[in-house]
């Protein structure tokens, strides 16, 4: 077999025994999906970077993924972002973090690796770059979904439980709840 | 995370990754997801997106250190992405990677109950899996 691409959707305490057959048909369809988007770019003479790009956007907008729409929340119940892109023939890369409006990052990324001199670019700079280079933005709204939020709450519960715990040390309880993240 | 790595048809490879970090997370910490080398790379010879506890795949440098092993010690791919994984797992880590090579042959270890997955070959077939 020749592989031409892979995906990847998150790694963590995912058990069959916790997953209901829809939402397991649901997860099967959007990486097909997304091995498909990828697949058709390559097929139509797309170089390798248009194929992750392809493939990622539509796990970015999918709500099962923890990217882009569907993304976890950090402690203030932001949702708070990260990507990258690296081109293995140039060794050209890209990368934006820490961004809260930017509707698919890994589009940021490609920006910042094609159209600037630098590689990574945060916050509020890497949103006002990618608004200046065409990129979608989007209310932090956009991002949020029930699922994330509950599971946010239900951290921020334990930690106020955990009254043993110095409050510097509070991020570090969060260790216990790491796989609830899925990678 | 969500994470791509692909191969076109004049031989380039490319490495993509996406995330929203750890839940809860503060004091703008940042994963790996975004650092070359740490949670992305692609050269001439392999593609590499990890997914996982970000701290410990900046700390082994997870992506760098698998083109590192395909390069410098010539070892296959699959052997190069587990040698990380088990490095990550030894120190108390956990999460996986994709890993593509330039002629197309894929790893996809990980250390967890499950990982979301997927492969499409050079004929469009496509194979998909969550559980280990």
């Amino acid at each position: 077999k020749r592989y031409v691409l892979a995906i990847h959707g998150g790694a963590g305490t995912i058990l069959k025994k916790n997953m209901s057959d829809s939402l397991e048909r649901a997860y099967v369809a959007e990486l097909t999906k997304s091995l498909r988007e990828g697949y058709r770019t390559l097929q139509s003479g797309g170089t390798s970077i248009d194929a992750v790009v392809a493939a990622i956007q539509i796990m970015e907008d999918s709500p099962l993924f923890n990217a882009g729409k569907g993304a976890v929340f950090n402690h203030k119940g932001e949702n708070e972002m990260d990507a990258s892109i690296m081109d293995g023939k140039t060794l050209a890369a890209g990368a934006v973090a820490g961004v809260h409006t930017i509707r698919n990052p890994i589009t940021a990324a490609k920006a910042v690796m094609e159209q600037s001199e630098h590689v990574m670019m945060v916050g509020e700079g890497a949103e006002e770059f990618a608004h200046s280079k065409g990129i979608v933005l989007v209310e932090p709204s956009y991002f949020w979904t029930k699922p994330r939020w509950d599971a946010l709450q239900k951290i921020l519960e334990r930690d106020k439980d955990a009254t043993a715990l110095d409050h510097d040390d509070k991020q570090s309880n969060t260790k216990k709840y790491i796989d609830e993240k899925f990678g | 995370t969500v994470g791509c790595v692909a191969l076109d048809q004049q031989g380039g490879l490319a490495a993509g990754t996406s995330t929203g970090g750890m839940t809860n997370k503060k004091y703008g910490r940042v994963g790996d997801a975004p650092i070359i080398g740490a949670g992305n790379y692609a050269n001439d010879q392999v593609a590499i997106s990890c997914t996982g506890w970000g701290e410990y795949y900046i700390r082994t440098v997870a992506a760098y250190d698998v083109a590192a092993k395909v390069a410098y010690a010539n070892l296959p791919l699959a052997k190069a992405a587990q040698l990380v994984i088990d490095k990550i797992a030894a120190l108390g880590g956990d999460g996986g990677m994709i890993a593509l090579d330039k002629d197309g042959r894929v790893a996809m270890p990980f250390n967890t109950a499950g990982m979301y997955r997927g492969t499409i070959t050079a004929d469009g077939k496509v194979e998909v899996a969550i559980y280990k």
